[in-house]
Order: structure tokens, then sequence, then C-alpha cells
């Protein structure tokens, strides 16, 4: 059993009636797009990228930012920036090529684009 | 995470889930939420891959993530994953990979790749279980089939345990947050039971997607970390996501 969550109001008693999906705990739809895998691993995300472009930015930077107010140096920045690159030409077919091609559509650092798709690993601790 | 593969009455399986991310990532004091986890919101799609015009797989995903940790190979299977805690976690493999070390396979390529070229729910359930990966996980594979449906519980090296829908003797579901499910969860992260609970309260015959939602929606299986949730059905050729917000009260995690 629980503890804090056995305390209400952090649970409550089995919802009812959520579905269709309204109300406050429901936060919109999601978007669709098609990705084709006759197109070159490069090209085959750039639609999609440059529609979510400014989003994706947003993310990194606070991943950023998060990064260097633990380690204020920003060494941890250019590590990610300038070693992380070097390994992608080590990720399987077509995973490298498909992450250069997201980070040319979204104009951000190789590195962090990387990062970005390695985070589960870094983060099973 | 709450994955859950359940069978209804009639033979028919549904594979949902609530994807949770960004625990300890910065708190947004003026949104009382989880930076990584409201700034994520905006990047959830919904991706169809296509190859010669025809759909290969359907995936609920991240912009500018080219992994897979949701997805549905119509007619064919469903797949899930959900993160798994352990000291010999990815960053050991990630270390690894640098030294040149690669034997290992990232998780969420494999569940790509899984999705991409598995032509079965049995070899992707092989593929799932027996590739040497770089962190360990939750996979969750759900069939089009009676009694297709399993928890696939992973360290890097093996595969500890495969939890399966069992109709004789009572499993029509299996659900997995983010506990192996032969122990007790965390007393302070305990979503498990809620979430069964909400399930023997619905009942085998009433399982559908709506009640699938409901059980999704209650806290604290829905929590402040949650981004979406996804609802499949691999017969019907259906997948739906939602993104999600938990407004206060409602726990971190």
């Amino acid at each position: 059993s629980g503890l804090a969550q056995d305390v209400p109001p952090y649970t409550e008693d089995c919802r009812s009636g959520t579905y269709p999906p309204s109300g406050p705990t429901f936060k919109g739809n999601v978007s669709w797009y098609t990705v084709n895998l006759d197109q070159a691993p490069q090209e085959r995300w750039q639609k999609l990228i440059s529609e979510k472009k400014t989003a994706l930015s947003i993310l990194i930077q606070a991943i950023k930012d998060l990064a260097t107010s633990f380690f204020p140096s920003e060494k941890i920045i250019k590590l990610v920036d300038t070693k992380l690159p070097l390994l992608i030409g080590t990720l399987p077919c077509p995973f490298g090529e498909e992450i250069k091609g997201i980070a040319d559509a979204s104009g951000l650092p190789l590195g962090e684009v990387m990062l970005f798709n390695i985070f589960y690993e870094v983060f099973t601790v | 995470c709450t994955s859950v593969v359940a069978e209804d009455k009639s033979g028919k399986l549904y594979h949902a889930r609530n994807l949770d991310f960004g625990l300890f990532l910065g708190w947004d004091v003026k949104n009382n939420s989880w930076m990584v986890t409201q700034l994520l919101r905006p990047l959830v799609v919904n991706v169809d891959f296509q190859r010669n015009g025809k759909t290969v797989f359907v995936s609920t995903s991240f912009a500018g993530y080219v992994g897979m940790l949701t997805g549905m190979k119509p007619g064919i299977f469903s797949l899930t994953m959900n993160e798994r805690f352990s000291i010999d976690g990815g960053y050991i493999g990630v270390l690894e990979w640098i030294l040149g070390k690669r034997d290992g396979m990232w998780m969420s390529f494999l569940t790509r790749s899984v999705l991409e070229n598995a032509t079965s729910y049995e070899e992707a359930k092989t593929l799932l279980s027996k590739t040497k990966l770089l962190a360990p996980a939750y996979f969750i594979l759900g069939g089009n089939k009676s009694e297709e449906g399993c928890v696939i519980t992973r360290s890097r090296a093996a595969c500890l345990d495969i939890w399966e829908l069992d109709l004789k003797n009572g499993t029509w579901y299996v659900l997995e947050t983010n506990y192996d499910h032969w122990k007790a969860p965390l007393p302070i992260d305990n979503r498990r039971d809620p979430a069964m609970k909400c399930m023997r309260r619905t009942s085998q015959q009433n399982i559908s997607f709506g009640t699938i939602y409901d059980m999704l929606s209650t806290k604290p299986v829905l929590n402040k970390l949650t981004t979406y949730t996804t609802l499949m059905s691999v017969s019907d050729n259906k997948l739906e996501a939602y993104l999600r917000i938990c407004p206060d009260p409602c726990m971190p995690w």
C-alpha cells in the first residue's frame, strides 16, 4: 500500500465517464504526421521538425539551463557539443543519419539533439 | 509510466499507457509542474511510418526523438516501454558504448526496430527478450489473438521475467508501472494498486477504450509527470493519443 497516495486529495476513487476526453485533465488532441521510410534517413523528419523546431529548441535550452545550474562552468554543455557528435557514426543505421537530419532541420547543435535521443539511457539511474 | 494490456470477453485486446517523464528535471514554480514534462507536451506527435505509401507502423512519439516508446503494427502487435530503474543502469551502458564496447542496443532504437521489422507477436517477443540492451527496461507487448499480451522485464543483459496473460488463471490483464511485478512498489510511488483496483472494479466484461481511459485518468495513476495517454486496439487498427495535465491537488509522481 502507498503512503502519500492513500491520503486524499492525492488519490481518488476510480474515475468514470471521462471518455471521450474533456475537462481539466485533458490538454488537447495529438496531431498526426507521416514519415516516409522510402526517403533518405536525413530527409525523413524535415517536415515534422520544421513545424516543431521552436518547441524542440525551448526544451533543449531548458535541459541546458538545468545542467548549467548543477555544473555552472558550462563544461558539460561544451562536452555535449564537441564530444557527443564524434559518436554519431557509432549509432546503428538509420538512427545516426536521422538524428543528423533533425539537427540540420532544427538548426540545433548535433550533440544536443543526440543527447535528447539518448536521454533514457542516461536517466535510468 | 503505467502500461496495460487487457483482453475483453470476446478475446479482443486493448493496449494503453500513460507516459510519465521529467521527475526531478526542474520544477516550474509558476505553473506548479515539472518543467521538462511541461515542455515535452508540445512535442508529442502521432506518426504514421509508411513504406511504398502503406503504413508499416504508427506511434505516439516526441518530435526530434527517433526511437519509439509507444507504437502499434496494425493487425499484428502493439508495444509500449516503461522505464526500469537500476543501479546497473543505462549510464553504465552509455559509458561502455563510449569506451568501445558496443554489443548492446539502445532501448528506444530496439523498440523502433521491432515495430519496423518484426512480422509477428512471437518475433517481437523474442527480439525484446533476447537482444542485449544498454539500459534496463519493461517492454509491454500486446498481440491480436487471445492471451497475446505480456510484460517483459529486462536487465541490460538478460530477460528476468515474462508475465503473460493467462485467462484460465484469471489473468485477463497485465499492468506495469515502474517496478518488478513480483516485488512491492516503492511505498511513496504506488500507482500499481490504484490502477489494478480500477481494472478489477471495471471487470473484464466492461473493458473498452473508455474504461481504460477512466483508469488512466484516476489519481495517482494520472499525476504531475503524465505527458500523454495513448489507447491502442490492434484488431481495430486504432491508435488514439491525448495530451494530459493533472491540476492541483495532484501527486508530483
